[in-house]
């Protein structure tokens, strides 16, 4: 464990956080991506499938999969439940099924061994790369965001983004190197690249964020 | 050979 990973697993977790304080706060869900959420539920679920047998791994990692396993089906709940009359399908309309068959083709193409386990892990990582896509392209189609949910983004994306100098730590430093979440964290956090530009450029300086 | 020793990250 290194300084990188947990501000990484500290910024997935408070991205949640401000995910839920924005829902609560405005009492609504509005440029939230539902798609987003649902593939966020699917990239926990198939990941961290190992809760169930790696108890002895640490208590840390088994309680912040349950949370962000919960947390995430908490927010679906609340979506579709007691703020769905901001749920707008007209602007959250990305081909969400070719991130996941894409997803799917490279999972079985390069997982690290032919089990369901090591299959579904591969799946999950390269899901998560792309899982933010619908979000950022509601996010484009509406041209604007309100400030909580920019911060929202802004840490999720940050979790990934720590990712990086931690692998590069872990390989110098520990000769552990994780070539499929190295690629795919790299492709997610570019992904994020326009968006971080413009919260910096935007929103640290106290401005909206819209979109030129 | 890559080395991964399990999958303990989140």
């Amino acid at each position: 464990m290194n300084l990188f990973r947990i501000l990484g697993d500290l910024s997935h977790l408070v991205s949640i956080f401000i995910l839920l304080q924005k829902m609560r706060s405005t009492r609504s869900c509005a440029g939230i991506s539902l798609r987003t959420q649902i593939l966020y539920l699917m990239v926990y679920c198939t990941r961290y499938l190992d809760i169930f047998w790696t108890f002895n791994a640490s208590l840390y990692n088994s309680s912040m999969k349950l949370v962000f396993i919960l947390s995430t089906a908490y927010t679906i709940y609340l979506m579709r439940t007691v703020y769905k009359t901001a749920l707008d399908p007209q602007i959250d309309t990305f081909a969400t099924y070719y991130l996941v068959g894409g997803a799917g083709l490279l999972a079985v193409l390069f997982p690290y061994k032919y089990t369901v386990y090591e299959v579904l892990w591969s799946f999950s990582i390269w899901l998560e790369s792309v899982a933010i896509l619908p979000q950022l392209f509601m996010l484009q189609r509406t041209g604007e965001a309100e400030t909580i949910t920019t911060h929202y983004l802004f840490a999720l994306g940050a979790y990934r983004a720590l990712y990086i100098p931690n692998w590069l730590y872990r390989w110098f430093l520990e000769g552990h190197f994780d070539p499929i979440a190295t690629v795919a964290g790299i492709i997610q956090t570019l992904l994020y690249s326009d968006f971080f530009y413009i919260y910096y450029t935007k929103v640290l300086k106290g401005k909206k964020f819209e979109l030129p | 050979e890559h080395v991964v020793r399990g999958h303990d990250e989140l």
